[in-house]
């Protein structure tokens, strides 16, 4: 079972896109696959075509104990793609667990109690490196990290390698950068090519080949509630995000 | 004295890009303006050509009390535009100040001991509600929210309104929101005008009638260490912000 953090404190990465497009990639190739929204924000909930505030169970509930992980999961469209939703309570879950003993591994062994089999588990992680985030890093194994092609996203990664490394010293040492991704990326500007080529540099052969372009198509698909597969089938997001899970499928022989 | 607070907790919505370029355009015509840059990003710092490892003095000395604001500003290359820069550390702010009593009001109390005049404040704030934010919405008077024309967008807007709101019963009754600013709008794409629409809807008359266009120059300029008007005087980025400070001006007769 591959267990993956898509994790970027930067807002408007691309980690909810990619962590949606790449599930529904993943279970039409009929794996089995858990999708964990662990955001208020619940983008990956609405993104799947569920309404937060008509949600009973979610991942809130998981985190503070009130109900096992297994009756929270939710069916999607998708054949063989379940989510643990959330809604914006799961704000308040960071601050009930400040004074929890392990804060940090609620999830992970919240997960313990999972009665079905899954191929991947994915998490995407709310837009800071708070006490959710840190959950992931705790529960997984892999992280992806998915950086804009834009000038300011090269300043926060220290921060986000530095939160990685302590989590790898101290509570997971399994835990590994598997993945970076280049996401909104056009090629005809400068500035997107510049930032390839340090984020090239700096993570060398972690980057995925794949850079997931600039597609308005990924930018329409969340309001109809639908993944790129569904919603524009032969654009350039559908595309890149079928080429994208090509790539992390090959990884399985060696993660 | 003018005090604009532009916030989003929205990563990526254009905060920065404003405070700059509209702080540049402001000191360009003759005003004092000072930028407070309330961000342990720093992005407005850098935006501005300054090297945050390099700054003594900044935001998180003069929130913690340990310097009078007067000797953290610094000058810029603009005549005219002074700044409070920022760093890093001032992450550490929001957790030191947990305890203080009237938290809140610390940058607003900051603020007295300015020696000089200025006509313009205004600050750049972190994505997040936290500590920071409230700070901001403490010390201004008025509320600039820019809102990048993408689906998600208006989601977090209900959590805003409601932080700006509990501010104005509890702690500033003068604060007001007297913008709110279309950024990233690409007149071709349905979900650009869909956005434009529905926050028209909703804001009515707050909505500034000028909309920043998407322009690669915008996301260039930051790299340069430069304003738009310096870096690309005759792009659209540039038009567009000229455009939306002779609107802020307007404004100055009846807020
Ligand atoms: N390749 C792309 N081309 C165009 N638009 C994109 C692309 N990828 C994502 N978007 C859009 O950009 C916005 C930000 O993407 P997304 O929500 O996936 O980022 P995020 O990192 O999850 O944001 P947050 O930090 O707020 O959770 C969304 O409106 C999304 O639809
Ligand atoms: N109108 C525009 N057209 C193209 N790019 C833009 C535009 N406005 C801003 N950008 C770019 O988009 C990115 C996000 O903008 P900006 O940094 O101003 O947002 P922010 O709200 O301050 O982000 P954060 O929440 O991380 O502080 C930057 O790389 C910026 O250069
Ligand atoms: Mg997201
Ligand atoms: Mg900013």
């Amino acid at each position: 079972m591959r267990k993956i953090a898509v994790i970027n404190q930067k807002g408007g990465s691309g980690k909810t896109t990619t962590v949606v497009n790449t599930g529904v990639v993943l279970a039409r190739t009929g794996r089995k696959v858990l999708l964990i929204d662990l955001d208020p924000q619940a983008h990956t909930t609405i993104h799947l075509g569920l309404e937060p505030p008509s949600v009973n169970n979610s991942a809130y509930e998981v985190l503070v104990g009130k109900l096992p992980i297994q009756q929270a999961l939710a069916t999607t469209q998708e054949k063989g793609l379940f989510l643990l939703p959330s809604k914006i309570e799961l704000a308040s879950a960071e601050i009930e667990l400040v004074t929890t003993v392990g804060r940090e591994a609620v999830l992970r062994d919240a997960l313990k109690n999972l009665r079905q089999h899954f191929d991947y588990i994915i998490v995407d992680c709310p837009p800071s490196l708070g006490l959710l985030t840190l959950n992931a890093l705790t529960a997984m194994r892999e992280v992806l990290i998915p950086i804009q092609a834009e000038f300011f996203a090269l300043e926060g990664l220290t921060k986000l390698l530095q939160t990685i490394e302590i989590v790898q010293q101290r509570i997971n040492r399994d835990l590994a950068i598997t993945g970076v991704l280049i996401t909104m990326y056009d090629e005809r500007k400068n500035i997107c090519r510049d930032v390839a080529r340090k984020v090239k540099e700096h993570f060398k052969d972690k980057v995925f080949r794949t850079r997931i372009r600039e597609n308005v198509r990924l930018a329409e698909a969340p309001s109809f509630g639908k993944a790129i597969l569904d919603f524009a089938p032969s654009s350039h997001g559908s595309e890149d995000y079928q080429k994208l899970t090509r790539e992390i499928i090959r990884q399985e022989e060696h993660v």
